[in-house]
């Protein structure tokens, strides 16, 4: 554990504070992806297999669980309780797309052509794409709640400060995963627009919006 | 080494 990768991790538990807040004071699930979401329930559930067989390190298990039990709880909220204010019409970028190309590339790149391996190489392209269908309905409703840009920068910062910790890691313990590295990285590029309009606006205390 | 083998990342 390193300073980087402790505040990748915090980084991603407050993202998932953020959007419970905004969707609790708000009452609204408005301008959140329901599909965005879908996408990391399947990433958590076919990454973390290994809560099956262990080994349970306390840290990495307790974090897997409430990742994999607050994004299902995410998609209850929107499916049920918060339903009328999902804005399902905008919301419907293809996921098809993400999951078939992020399995092809699973087959194509993993550590063992087994089920986990594949498994959680597919779980890592998704991610690295699963933020798209919420980029674009930003792009289709053309701004954002403060709030929401707040949860989408700290979820994309998650990876984006991974980066700096495999390189701790591969200089300080020559450990690498390149797939993670790579996806990592392409998840990073894929947010890329976002972080440059929340450093120019929101941050400076603007509203979030595209130009038209 | 085996520790490699185990992905110990989120």
């Amino acid at each position: 554990m390193n300073i980087f990768r402790l505040l990748g991790d915090l980084s991603h538990l407050a993202s998932i504070f953020i959007l419970l807040h905004k969707i609790r004071t708000t009452k609204s699930c408005a301008g959140i992806s329901f599909r965005s979401q879908a996408l990391y329930v399947l990433v958590y559930l076919t990454r973390y297999l290994d809560l099956l067989w262990g080994p349970w390190l306390l840290y990495n298990t307790v974090m897997k669980l409430f990742f994999i039990g607050s994004s299902v709880y995410v998609l209850y909220l929107m499916k049920f309780d918060y339903k009328p204010s999902h804005d399902m019409g905008l919301d419907n970028f293809k996921v098809e797309y993400l999951i078939g190309g992020s399995f092809v590339m699973a087959l194509l790149f993993n550590l063992a052509f087994t089920f986990d391996e594949v498994m959680w190489s597919f779980s890592l392209w998704l991610e690295s794409v699963a933020i798209l269908p919420q980029l674009f309905l930003l792009q289709r409703t053309g701004e954002a709640e403060t709030i929401t840009t707040h949860y989408i920068f700290a979820l994309g910062a998650y990876r984006a400060l991974y980066i700096p910790n495999w390189l701790y890691r591969w200089v300080m313990e020559g450990r690498v995963e390149f797939i993670a590295v790579f996806a990592g990285i392409i998840q990073t590029i894929v947010y890329a627009d976002f972080f440059y309009v929340y450093f120019t606006k929101v941050i400076q205390g603007q509203k979030f919006e595209l130009p038209a | 080494d085996e520790l490699a083998d185990v992905h110990d990342e989120l």
